[in-house]
């Protein structure tokens, strides 16, 4: 709750790649 | 059950419960799986990583899931 903008901005890219990752993987299977 | 190992699950439970923003350091997940080796508990992030299960936030230490947000 105390992070900066650019480390939430992180976060967020972060989490839109690993969700991306995760519907290939799931699209594979 | 879900296609991960018994340590993969776990590690991935773990991750899960933390809200956080910045998620959960390498560090707490071995201070709370202590039966667990370090090297098992970074070879099993790596792994939920590279599946899309979890993140990282603040930094290549700190993880967060995709499954509970």
């Amino acid at each position: 709750d105390c992070l900066t903008d650019e480390q939430q901005r992180r976060i967020e890219e972060n989490r839109q790649r690993a969700l991306a990752r995760r519907a290939e993987r799931l699209a594979q299977s | 059950v879900n296609g991960l190992t018994p340590h993969q699950s776990q590690v991935l439970n773990l991750i899960k419960s933390c809200t956080d923003q910045q998620g959960v350091s390498i560090q707490d997940l071995k201070l709370r799986l202590k039966a667990i080796s370090l090297a098992s508990i970074k070879q099993a992030v790596e792994f939920l990583s590279n599946e899309g299960h979890i993140y990282s936030t603040i930094d290549e230490d700190h993880f967060r899931s995709t499954d509970n947000d």
